[in-house]
């Protein structure tokens, strides 16, 4: 089984080291503050005190053994990138960081890690998405070219079956999903997942479309 | 046009207030450090060093008059908390907030919150399910109760048409999606939305299934 090593214990690296040790994964969790590795210590199977620039320190806490290491060291780009050197020289085949800023992301990038992540950009992405389209009650990118999109049913297919309203050969796009909206005495709404063509849209239903991107937009300037 | 208060300028609020301005939004953007505000002076409206749990202060910059404050104050919950309530007293409609711990993120639901976020949290989430879960290569909550998945194609319906491959028949799920390996020349995989039945499905192809969740986790145990 998978051997993991997270190497600085904020909010993101402490969660990640829960949610790995939870699962039965070995756990070496390292920061450089006393009071982090104490609140893990029981969680993981190793929580250590030491800087994690110090490769010597690593070496003895049997970093070099793990398959995967999550680098989430924030405020330092620096630290950051030493340690992430480090556990390249150590031979960790994967190496997942955590960027604090766009030219963190690059830097870590160019050295060949492949998976860095930035949370809070992407949350706030995710916000401002919100909150500038409203409509769209969810967008998942399924790849650069095609999305699905959750959104509030047209006023112009309410009452209509999903036969009639033809947004395939319309609009280019399918319709995967309704949400039926709460009927009375109902606790939550109810899915209705890969619908049948006769099945009725109404009001306060919403759907969940999937297609072009361009296919998208295009529906979204005539809703 | 609606207005916009970013509240605290870490990674996640100058982000925010960055995209909003960014599509031409009004956004006052304040934090108590000089050097954050000055920052992102010249990309939005207006940003004040102030401190955030000072009432007064707040009102000078013109808070009340916004529609949506955004709250992202880390490290200080007391501080993110009063600076909640303050917002409540002037009558701000909506507020989203950062929270930095589950007991932070229950505190300000209960003030009335409706949109709490956790940057870290989630993407430790994503992340640790991604080195769990390897084969699922992306997987979207659709509903507590359905989900999106995409996978590698399993070995059983390699070779074989969709229509002969029988999922929702046999498995309860759709095909909703194929991407085809990358073929010699192709810079890039290619996608198959909502392919057709007679459409084959070939090793080193990807499938993206809907399904229920319960189906969805038989499925997995039989790939
Ligand atoms: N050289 C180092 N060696 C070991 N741990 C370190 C080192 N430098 C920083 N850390 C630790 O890294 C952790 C994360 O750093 P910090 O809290 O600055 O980042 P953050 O990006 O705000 O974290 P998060 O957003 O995940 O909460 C801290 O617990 C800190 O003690
Ligand atoms: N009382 C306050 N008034 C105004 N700004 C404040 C106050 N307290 C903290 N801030 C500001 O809030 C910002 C975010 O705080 P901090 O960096 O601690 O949070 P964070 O959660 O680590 O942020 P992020 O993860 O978004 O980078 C900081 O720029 C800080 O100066």
């Amino acid at each position: 089984k998978k051997q993991f090593a997270v190497i600085g214990l904020g909010r993101f690296g402490s969660e990640v080291a829960r949610i790995l040790s939870e699962n039965k994964y070995s756990v070496i969790a390292v920061d450089r503050s006393e009071s982090k590795v104490k609140a893990i210590a029981d969680q993981v199977s190793l929580a250590v005190q030491l800087d994690a620039t110090d490769e010597k320190a690593l070496r003895e806490a049997g970093i070099q053994n793990v398959d995967v290491a999550i680098v989430s060291i924030g405020e330092n780009i620096e630290a950051s990138i030493l340690v992430v050197m480090i556990l390249k020289d150590l031979g960790i085949k994967k190496i997942i960081a955590k960027a604090i800023s766009e030219l963190h992301g690059r830097v870590l990038t160019q050295l060949g890690i492949r998976r860095v992540v930035h949370p809070e950009r992407d949350m706030a992405q995710k916000v401002a998405l919100n909150l500038i389209r409203p409509e769209i009650l969810e967008l998942i990118e399924l790849s650069p070219e095609f999305s699905i999109v959750e959104l509030p049913a047209p006023e112009f297919i309410q009452g209509k079956k999903i036969l009639e309203a033809n947004m395939r050969a319309l609009h280019g796009i399918t319709i995967i999903a309704v949400k039926h909206a709460n009927d009375t005495g109902r606790a939550s709404p109810s899915w209705n997942i890969n619908p049948y063509p006769s099945t009725v849209i109404n009001k306060g239903d919403s759907i969940v479309i999937l297609g072009s991107n361009r296919d998208l937009e295009k529906f979204r300037k005539i809703t």
